[in-house]
């Protein structure tokens, strides 16, 4: 990816735009959505949201127009140029112009407004164009490009959050700390290696985190591509190779262990008075470590599972239950061999054991799928 | 007469290559008839550059890749440069 001399980029995270006029080859509301689902696909990856507005001059004015229309670059009739956009700041800067004079389609029959939209607006946002072909922002038109599975590259998303940072872990307290997003490097973990295991597991703030030595994979729901980060950039004072992790989330907080030892983070500040022991959570001199820890929010109480045995913890009145440990493959028949890390999302427990995963159904006390570990990660 | 078609593709494919180069990859706009200086050292370094950009094989030559490129529907924003 290139970004524009100068590296121009908006310094607010809230953007305004105005379609200022319409193509008469679409019916408005299919325009109107195509915008719409075009800055989509940017806000899902950065800090950035984008509000319409019908009057005014907004951040963001995009126009139809043919040939000359007022700024010194005339468009060029059917074919060929498609449109142009300007980089962030005032005035005409930030503004996308469309060539009315192509055939503006819903799919691939004529030239994909979506399509051209996402990229010119990402000019708009700060991106230049880039070289690798499979990027949104390679500058030529691909009529190829499968629509029903759209999703921006790797590329388009390192050079976007090159400029704005990921999205904030979804916190009403502002954006998390901008941080790249890791390219995959020798010696890093392969996303989808077979044979990938994790060291811990945890959901924050509507995502899922997947730890693994000292790097992360950070899955939204509502992205395809997971991100890949160092967990230093995060939380510098975390240590690497964690044991276990988990939000209790009635608490927006997520604790992680490493050996006897554990921290409360929130978002991205790691809480005061940490790290603390183990044990001052209740469990006897013998446990050194734990190995796993998933927290069910509607019981709102812990497991914690260490070797072949697991405690349970009442979060509400912050206490080891009593009558524990128990052997965990008496109350989670199927769960036999020593669990690396585990979670709970949709009601399910998620069991993670080497290069496995066990989708555990606790009402029915039974393993309902069995899958591979990355199985989360769009591989 | 008759028109020598192929001299006069070839000078308009030279149009198009000029455009292109000084439309998205900053060659200095010159009066010198293009075609004469496309040998030239700077026309033949922009070429190359494009091709890199673009992906496709460097031969520094207006090849049948580089041209059928050069007619793909684009955006109107610069490959390289202000």
């Amino acid at each position: 990816f290139t970004t524009f001399p100068g590296l121009p980029k908006w310094r607010k995270t809230h953007l305004t735009y105005r379609i200022v006029n319409y193509t008469l080859d679409l019916p408005r509301e299919a325009v109107d959505s195509a915008f719409e689902k075009a800055l989509k696909a940017w806000e899902e990856v950065t800090p950035l949201t984008f509000s319409k507005i019908s009057e005014g001059e907004a951040d963001i004015m995009i126009f139809f127009a043919v040939r000359d229309h007022g700024d010194f670059i005339p468009f060029d009739g059917p074919g060929n140029v498609l449109g142009h956009a300007y980089a962030p700041g005032p005035g005409i800067n930030g503004d996308a112009h469309f060539d009315d004079d192509e055939q503006w389609t819903k799919d691939t029959s004529g030239t994909n407004l979506f399509l051209v939209a996402a990229h010119e607006l990402g000019h708009s946002l700060g991106l230049y164009h880039s070289a690798d072909p499979t990027a949104l922002m390679y500058p030529v038109y691909n009529p190829r490009t499968d629509l029903t599975r759209f999703h921006l590259a790797q590329d388009d998303v390192n050079g976007i959050q090159s400029l704005y940072g990921p999205p904030p872990m979804s916190s009403p307290d502002g954006p998390a700390a901008p941080t790249e997003s890791v390219p995959p490097e020798p010696g890093t973990p392969a996303t989808c290696d077979p044979a990938l295991s994790f060291d811990a597991i945890s959901s924050l703030r509507g995502e899922i985190l997947f730890f693994k030595d000292r790097h992360f994979w950070r899955k939204s729901l509502r992205t395809p591509e997971p991100g890949f980060y160092l967990i230093s950039s995060f939380w510098p004072s975390l240590p690497s190779g964690l044991d276990a992790a988990y939000e209790e989330t009635s608490k927006d907080i997520v604790f992680t262990f490493k050996g006897n030892q554990f921290w409360a983070i929130r978002g991205t500040e790691v809480q005061a008075g940490y790290p603390k022991g183990i044990h001052t959570l209740g469990f006897p001199p013998s446990v050194r470590k734990i190995d796993a820890a998933l927290f069910d929010k509607e019981k709102e109480k812990t497991y914690f599972f260490v070797e072949d045995k697991y405690w349970r913890f009442d979060e509400k009145i912050q206490s080891m239950e009593p009558d524990f440990p128990k052997k965990i493959a008496d109350d989670f028949p199927g769960v036999d061999s020593k669990v690396d890390a585990a979670f709970e999302a949709f009601g399910f427990y998620y069991f993670f054991s080497g290069s496995s995963q066990l989708e555990f159904d606790p009402n029915a006390k039974k393993v309902t799928h069995v899958l591979k570990t990355n199985s989360w990660l769009n591989c | 007469y008759p028109v020598d078609r192929a001299a006069e593709d070839k000078d308009s494919n030279m149009d198009l290559l000029q455009q292109y180069l000084e439309n998205y990859y900053d060659l200095a706009k010159d009066v010198t008839q293009f075609v004469r200086r496309r040998h030239s050292g700077p026309v033949v370094k922009k070429v190359r550059e494009m091709q890199k950009f673009l992906g496709l094989e460097v031969t520094g030559k207006l090849d049948p890749d580089t041209l059928a490129m050069i007619r793909k529907p684009r955006c109107g924003v610069p490959d390289v440069g202000q």
